[in-house]
Order: C-alpha cells, then sequence, then structure tokens
C-alpha cells in the first residue's frame, strides 16, 4: 500500500542523507556513532530470516540486505574520518556519551517476554523491534547537548522519524483490508514515533517555517 | 496465527 511504500522511501532517503552528510563534510560532525552502531545490530538481529531463505518477495531481501549493508557501510565511513580528522572524531566521540547498555539491556528483556515464539529467530526478530524504537536516542541526546544540528543531519532525523511514523497508517490500512495486527511491531513502532514528536514539533518550527535549527 | 506471523515489513 501507499503508506508502506512511501514509509520505505523515507527510509531510504533517510540513508541517502547520512552518507552524503558524512560524504560532504568529509567528517563525522552531528552523528552519533552510537546509534549507528545500534543500526547494525537493529538490522542484523531483525534479518535473519535472510539464513533461512524463506524469502516474501525480491523487494524484501533487496531491500534487507541493503539496511545491512548500509548500516555497515555508514560505520566504515565514520571510521575512515577517523584517520582522516581525528580532531573532529574525537570531539564527536566526547559528545557521544549516552549509555547504551540503557537501551540493550531492556530491550534484551523486552524481547524474552514479549515475543510470537520462544526461537532464536523470533527472540532476535522481537528485540530488534524493541531496540530500534530507541536506537535513536544517543542521536537525539547528542543533538539536546550541542544544541545545533547541521541541516542535513535533521533532514536525516526528520525521514528516519518519518519512515515509522508512516508505518502506522500502513498498519492500519492492513487491519481493515487483511485483517492483520501484528502487536508487537504496532507498540514499538508507536513508541518510536512519540520519541521523534518533539524533533518533528521542532522541525515543523525551525526548518519548514525558516530559520536555523535549534534544540533546548 | 500471532504464533506465526510473517515478518513482511522491514
Amino acid at each position: 500500500n501507499i503508506f508502506r511504500i512511501s514509509a520505505d522511501l523515507s527510509h531510504l532517503a533517510s540513508i541517502v542523507i547520512l552518507l552524503e552528510t558524512i560524504r560532504k563534510t568529509r567528517q563525522v560532525d552531528g552523528i552519533s556513532l552510537k546509534t549507528q552502531l545500534l543500526y547494525v545490530l537493529v538490522f542484523c538481529t531483525r534479518y535473519l530470516d535472510l539464513l533461512t531463505f524463506r524469502w516474501t518477495s525480491l523487494y524484501n531481501t533487496l531491500m534487507k540486505f541493503f539496511f545491512i549493508g548500509t548500516s555497515i557501510y555508514v560505520i566504515k565511513l565514520m571510521q575512515e574520518c577517523k584517520i582522516k580528522n581525528p580532531v573532529a572524531y574525537k570531539d564527536m566521540m566526547a559528545r557521544d556519551t549516552f549509555q547504551i547498555k540503557y537501551l540493550l539491556g531492556p530491550s534484551a528483556i523486552l524481547a524474552m517476554v514479549f515475543n510470537y515464539k520462544f526461537t532464536i529467530l523470533e527472540l532476535c526478530w522481537s528485540f530488534s523491534v524493541w531496540l530500534e524504537s530507541v536506537a535513536i536516542l544517543p542521536q537525539l541526546f547528542m543533538l539536546s547537548r550541542s544544541g545545533k544540528a547541521g541541516t542535513l543531519t535533521t533532514h536525516y532525523i526528520f525521514a528516519l522519524g518519518l519512515y515509522r511514523a508512516l508505518y502506522i497508517p500502513n498498519w492500519i490500512w492492513r487491519y481493515y483490508t487483511e485483517n492483520r495486527f501484528e502487536k508487537l511491531s504496532i507498540f514499538t513502532g508507536l513508541l518510536q514515533t512519540a520519541l521523534y514528536s518533539d524533533f518533528f514539533y521542532i522541525y515543523y518550527k525551525k526548518v519548514i517555517k525558516g530559520g536555523g535549527f535549534e534544540l533546548p | 496465527s500471532q504464533n506465526e506471523v510473517e515478518h513482511d515489513e522491514l
């Protein structure tokens, strides 16, 4: 459906914007390495079903490889910046101080409690949706502490937030057309979108209505 | 059923 396609396209756009940000500035200014590492973990645990070869569609399979590949590529680009621009890299690391154990631990526990089946594949899948819902926190934390962000960084976060927000009308659509109600995705998706809500509001006020981007 | 949810979303 239209919402699902738009969501996936905005997810793709967010990654293109992120890669463009790193390429253009040749440094990692404003990007949280911790959030990016969490996304590698999210995609690697979610798409373990690639190994079972029970593929749903060519589209799904290609997108899964794309998300795993680009998330690892981002880490590689950021590590290159460590050599090319060590001062900026150190500056980023000094500001990227969110303790991710507070995201990893609860996500693992929630995955053990809420899952569709107590199998490795399903537990990893559930862990990935819980972790994804909070993976942006180190990035938002970094932004709120520095107070300012580059335009591309804000577009990246916006596109990434929009992706999960668009999944919500997709789930409503699927509930009415397929009677499908996938409670874990829906709950974590709502949580994820809620975490972006402040950001969306500031983005709307500052970026769309003009003016610089500044977080309180 | 809920026990056999197909993860066809990304």
